[in-house]
């Protein structure tokens, strides 16, 4: 049984220092920390137990977690987004991967990063090795032009899922975003009745800045959801957590390794475990 | 903001009244919550503000007409002088013998990218630079560097194999012949928990010897910085840092952790995907940005 004298300053600092360290945000881990001190006042957390759960619901609340399973019955379109190098053309291979295995249906990936050297052989090769097409045209080509035609081709074929690669670009470069902003027109257009989903990739080691690129893209193109890649390094990835909170777009999964298999259903309690050590 | 902040906190002092403690920690705590928000790491943040608190509270701050300006000066400086470093140029021997670079770091932190920039750099400056494709894991990755190989006409040295170390081996021998000078060693990323990557690229390391050994982060990495970069320095060894996608909008405080977990000069930053958009690191441009 604790009294607000037995938890110590000490005991805040510490759990404030673990939040920010796992990249939670000076704010956030303040916000928290402060919501626990009032708990704590009225008494309503009576042991340390209750304290650790208490910070753990606080936490899963702010997480939203979603799922999202292909429409077998429609023509259903990913098109996958974010900053240069986070992980997008790795995690659409995982992506058509999973969703082979998980629900036996084949994806036709579309080669629209047409600006960075050897994009296109780099999801070409992940094609071949996955035994999925690959529709792309010539470097430089237009990205709008090359998701056109994946989607005219794949629906002609009665293909089910088109995962749609896209140049990393900084959400700050107004040329790129209105870029994506056109892929993203056109997309909608030509799939108004089937499945479009806007999945963006960020780095599990980014820090503040991971919110900034999540509201940008979202107030640009809208946002699905978000797939958090590189969970296997020492971050902790906290940065999803006020992504979540604050803009209210759900995770769906994590990369953890760069083989197809390194993928996992973003799972609550799993993910909380580790952040908390 | 910070110097307005700055100066909410120390409106109601004029210059003869004398400001107080609290002043003083609120300031701090307005420093410490940037820095943060700026990615840097909490312990370098910490041990930053406990050395910032003695100079706030000397005779500058406290006789000064506008306290909360000479609190950012002092802050801003000590920024300054914490990231500067006069070795910022790349330490490369004669122009008569062999000098290897050798680039690292994580997964898609700009590696490849920036080894092309450098040989352009180089290659400008009256080098002969040729550049190594030693990452043979990632998909494609010999292809990219081709290809930005012959952007900046600067030869590709590659092999068909899987085995790096002995690719970096045939890429020595092949500068010597052909007396390149300047030896550019693109790896492949890796966490430095990976065991075997890490033995890979000490292995690369000892046979070839580099003048300098470069750590490419990333401007947006936040407070892992300091992990990574420790591990990395104290198994291989950095001796300088370069920060790629600084034309993000990120803070980029990752610099302050890097460079004070390796005394290390941070050489470079990277301003774009362009092979001209390498910038030699200005601490008080970093400075600046870091404070918002
Ligand atoms: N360790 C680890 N590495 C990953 C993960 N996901 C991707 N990577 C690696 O990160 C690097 C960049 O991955 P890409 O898929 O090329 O990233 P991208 O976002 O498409 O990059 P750009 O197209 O250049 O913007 C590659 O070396 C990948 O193998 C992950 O979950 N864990
Ligand atoms: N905007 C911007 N993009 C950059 C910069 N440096 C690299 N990039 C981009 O970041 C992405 C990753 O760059 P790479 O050079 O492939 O990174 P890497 O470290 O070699 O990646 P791996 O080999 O997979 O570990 C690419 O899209 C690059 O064009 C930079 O300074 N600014
Ligand atoms: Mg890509
Ligand atoms: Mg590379």
């Amino acid at each position: 049984l604790f009294t607000t004298e037995k938890i110590s300053d000490h005991f805040f600092e510490d759990l404030e220092d673990m939040l920010i360290e796992s990249d939670l945000g000076a704010k956030t881990s303040l916000e928290l920390v402060e919501k626990l001190r009032k708990e704590i006042k009225r008494n309503t957390i009576v042991n340390e137990k209750e304290f650790i759960k208490t910070v753990r619901d606080y936490l899963s609340e702010y997480l939203i977690v979603d799922d999202f399973k292909p429409d077998e019955n429609k023509l259903n379109i990913i098109m996958i987004l974010g900053v240069n190098g986070v992980g997008k053309t790795t995690t659409i291979a995982k992506l058509a991967s999973y969703y082979k295995k998980e629900f036996n249906m084949t994806s036709v990936l579309s080669a629209g990063d047409t600006f960075r050297a050897a994009a296109i052989d780099q999801l070409i090769y992940h094609g071949d090795k996955l035994n999925m097409r690959v529709v792309h045209q010539q470097q430089g080509s237009d990205p709008g032009s090359v998701i056109f035609d994946s989607i005219d081709s794949a629906f002609s074929r009665g293909e089910k899922i088109i995962i749609a690669d896209t140049a990393g670009r900084m959400h700050n470069r107004d040329n790129l975003v209105k870029e994506l902003k056109k892929i993203n027109k056109i997309i909608s257009n030509k799939v108004s009745d089937g499945i479009y989903k806007k999945f963006l990739v960020i780095d599990a080691t980014t820090g503040q800045n991971g919110i900034r690129q999540a509201e940008s893209f979202n107030e640009a193109v809208g946002l699905d959801g978000i797939i958090m890649a590189k969970y296997d390094s020492a971050s902790k990835g906290g940065i999803i957590i006020p992504i979540c909170r604050d803009l209210k777009i759900p995770v769906l999964f994590l990369g953890t390794g760069e083989g197809y298999d390194d993928f996992i259903k973003f799972d609550r309690e799993n993910f909380l475990n580790y952040l908390l050590g | 903001r910070i110097s307005q902040k700055f100066t909410d906190i120390f409106r109601n002092i004029s210059g003869k009244s004398t400001i107080s403690e609290k002043n003083i920690r609120e300031a701090v705590d307005e420093i410490k919550i940037t820095l943060l928000e700026a990615d840097v790491n909490l312990r370098v943040v910490r041990r930053f503000i406990n050395r910032t608190i003695e100079e706030a509270s000397g005779e500058k701050v406290l006789k000064a007409v506008d306290p909360g300006q000479q609190f950012v000066k002092i802050v801003y400086d000590r920024l300054v002088a914490l990231l500067g470093d006069e070795r910022k140029d790349l330490n490369l021997k004669g122009p008569d013998t062999h000098s290897v670079i050798l680039l690292m770091g994580l997964q898609g932190s700009g590696k490849t990218t920036t080894s092309a920039k450098l040989a352009l750099k180089l290659k400008k400056e009256g080098r002969r630079p040729i550049l190594v494709a030693a990452d043979l894991v990632r998909p494609a990755a010999v292809k990219q560097l081709q290809i930005l190989g012959e952007q900046v006409g600067v030869e590709v040295y590659s092999e068909e194999s899987k085995d790096a170390v002995r690719v970096v081996k045939n890429a020595l021998a092949y500068s010597k012949k052909k007396s390149f000078n300047t030896i550019i060693i693109d790896t492949a990323g890796r966490l430095h928990l990976d065991d075997a990557m890490m033995k890979e690229i000490k292995k690369i390391s000892d046979i070839s010897k580099p003048v300098e050994t470069l750590f490419i982060a990333d401007a947006m990495t936040g407070q892992s910085a300091v992990t990574i970069a420790k591990e990395f320095h104290e198994r291989i060894g950095i001796s300088g840092v370069i920060l790629s996608k600084f034309d993000s909008d990120a803070r980029g405080g990752a610099a302050i952790s890097l460079k004070s977990v390796t005394g290390q000069p941070l050489k470079f930053i990277g301003v774009g995907e362009k092979m001209e958009d390498l910038e030699p690191f200005y601490p008080e441009r970093i400075a600046s940005r870091i404070l918002g």
